[in-house]
């Protein structure tokens, strides 16, 4: 029975992910060289895939808490008119599979432009905040990185040496005839899956401003076409190769994550959430996204 | 690594360069068509530019890259904290006539990766590992041989990956990297790391990956790694960058490994500011959810009991 309703989840999650699976299957084509094919069709899958997924579900999100605190205005009102004593009243909880929306929940992959000109070359330059790292000066002194790398190896072995234990649950055998049979198995025994984050730690710079969190970015290219018009241009004007070349090269700043039209005020994982949602709702910021992921080159599918 | 060093000044800014696949076979003039190899061009069109031509699919040019880490030296050097530099230093195997061979591979490999040691290294220093501008590099699926296949280490690969990265990787990573090739760098000592993922060991393109649930599968011992690495930086308070060059995404990693590394990066939300990756030449982001992730593997659990 396992063994099926893992299958058919595993189909809907195929299902989810074969559209952009074929889309980037030219990718894979492409591997013998450069030339970009049906990458208009995998940004769409992108859009399709991703965002359009979160806007749906930020857009419920919305929408319940809407909901939420209008019953409580509502149960306010009822309890003013009624001229009782203030009670406090929960608003009504939304039933269903809803799960509540947290930015939280979500990692954000960066895929950066290549130098390769399968667009225009690109590259980034990130920002990234660092008042209070002056506070910090005083550094607490560990163990030499060498010991703990020794330790590393060490446990790594004893992990991967354990065999009678492939997911851990063998290894909980003899407490059977121990005093600590009562002892619950734990939880994670499988080491290449994570304990849950400590309920005392605060969330960090990618979901909260503070030290180290990206703040903005500029984001250069070369415009190629541009680039060798003047280098042609310079070669006309007698200038040595070189020299022509050197004046010709350089990049220029694309656009920044705070330009128009998709303005980000920051680069925490709630902002490219949101910039997710805009993109699944707006056709004109979707265009210039797409232009930009191509790094302006004009590329359209053939 | 940076006993005795004044400390640097930081500007809070940083770069992150991806994919250059130099090509010294790259030609000028040649013929777009014959991969600008070789050829008289069929109109101005076909005609390779000295720096390139976007879309056209040639690999760079030998021009463009050291045009393209002069302009950053000549406009950047000076304003960026570190680089994180995630691969593919190497033309794809798209000619013919003249094959791709591994010690070619490292040939050029070393080669951008003195470059980027003679342009972002501290000049005055007599230590290797010291560098005016700390760099991060990261292996990918073009730098080995074959294409997009490479296995657990210690192997010859791995070792000559280590002595063409071997300033770049602090001294005592030496063995864990001949397992993984994969290391970290404090960018700012005892704050801030940038985590150098082996993310071939995930790649379901990689004839080696079948999942990350076998102890015997790379994934599996990478993800090992990396969760001992991360659990001690959080213990040290430091913050991480995560980097590789084959971005974290359903479409390139093998479920499980997929599933296993966002957890990772999610249950590590407290020290994790994000990951930066390469190999698909576009610019955009991807959010992966990780309570799906959690499902995911708790039904593959499910399945496996």
């Amino acid at each position: 029975q396992a063994d099926e309703i893992s299958q058919s989840e595993k189909d809907s999650e195929l299902d989810d992910e074969n559209w952009i699976g074929d889309a980037a299957a030219a990718s894979d084509a492409r591997l013998m060289g450069a030339k970009p094919v049906n990458k208009e069709n995998y940004m769409d899958a992108v859009r399709e895939t991703y965002y359009n997924n979160i806007a749906s579900k930020m857009n419920k999100q919305t929408s319940v808490v809407v909901e939420e605190q209008e019953d409580l205005m509502n149960v306010e009102k009822k309890v003013k008119c009624q001229g009782k004593k203030h009670k406090k009243k929960k608003g009504k909880k939304k039933k269903g599979k809803d799960e509540k929306f947290s930015s939280e929940d979500y990692c954000i992959v960066n895929i950066a432009t290549s130098v390769i000109p399968t667009f225009n070359p690109g590259f980034r330059v990130w920002e990234y905040n660092l008042t209070g790292l002056e506070d910090m000066s005083e550094t607490k002194i560990y163990k030499p990185w060498n010991q703990f790398f020794e330790k590393l190896e060490e446990k790594i072995e004893a992990e991967l040496e354990d065999d009678l234990a492939p997911n851990g649950r063998l290894g909980t055998f003899p407490l059977l005839f121990s005093n600590e049979r009562q002892k619950k198995p734990e939880r994670n025994p499988d080491k290449s899956i994570p304990s849950k984050m400590p309920k005392d730690r605060k969330l960090g710079p990618g979901y909260e401003p503070q030290l180290f969190s990206p703040t903005r970015y500029v984001q250069y290219y070369a415009n190629l076409e541009k680039i060798d018009k003047d280098y042609q241009k310079a070669l006309k004007n007698h200038l040595d190769p070189d020299e022509a070349a050197s004046q010709a090269f350089k990049y220029e700043v694309e656009y920044t994550s705070d330009s128009e039209p998709y303005p980000m005020p920051s680069l925490l994982t709630r902002d490219y959430l949101e910039l997710a949602r805009m993109l699944s709702e707006d056709d004109r910021i979707w265009q210039t996204f797409v232009a930009r992921a191509f790094s302006l080159s004009g590329y359209r599918d053939e | 690594r940076y006993k005795g060093a004044s400390p640097r000044k930081l500007h809070g800014r940083f770069l992150h360069i991806t994919d250059m696949h130099p090509d010294p076979y790259y030609k000028e003039g040649s013929s777009i068509s014959r991969v600008c190899h070789r050829g008289k061009p069929k109109d101005e069109k076909d005609s390779a530019a000295r720096f390139g031509d976007a879309t056209a699919g040639c690999d760079s040019s030998m021009d463009l890259m050291n045009y393209t880490l002069k302009w950053i030296v000549d406009n950047l050097r000076d304003k960026i904290d570190f680089i994180v530099w995630t691969g593919d230093n190497i033309r794809h195997d798209n000619d013919r006539n003249v094959p791709r061979t591994e010690a070619q591979i490292f040939d050029v490999n070393e080669q951008v990766s003195h470059l980027f040691e003679k342009l972002f290294g501290k000049h005055d220093s007599i230590d290797p590992h010291d560098f005016d501008v700390p760099v991060v590099p990261s292996i990918g699926n073009n730098d080995v041989f074959p294409h997009n296949l490479f296995s657990l280490g210690p192997t010859l690969q791995t070792r000559e990956l280590y002595n063409i990265w071997s300033s770049f990787i602090p001294q005592e990573q030496q063995r864990a990297f001949a397992r993984g090739a994969s290391f970290f760098v404090e960018v700012i000592p005892g704050k801030l790391a940038v985590l150098s993922i082996n993310t071939l060991y995930l790649y379901k393109a990689n004839p080696l990956v079948d999942n990350c649930n076998g102890k015997k599968q790379p994934g599996y011992q990478l993800l090992l790694w990396f969760g001992y690495i991360l659990e001690e930086l959080r213990s040290r308070g430091m913050k991480v960058w995560l980097s590789g060059h084959v971005p974290p995404i359903l479409k390139n990693f093998d479920q499980s490994c997929y599933d296993k590394f966002t957890l990772w990066t999610h249950e590590y939300r407290d020290i994790i500011i994000g990951g930066l990756y390469g190999h698909m030449n576009m610019d955009h982001f991807v959010p992966v959810n990780s309570k799906k992730a959690w499902k995911s593997v708790t039904e593959q659990s499910l399945a496996l009991a």
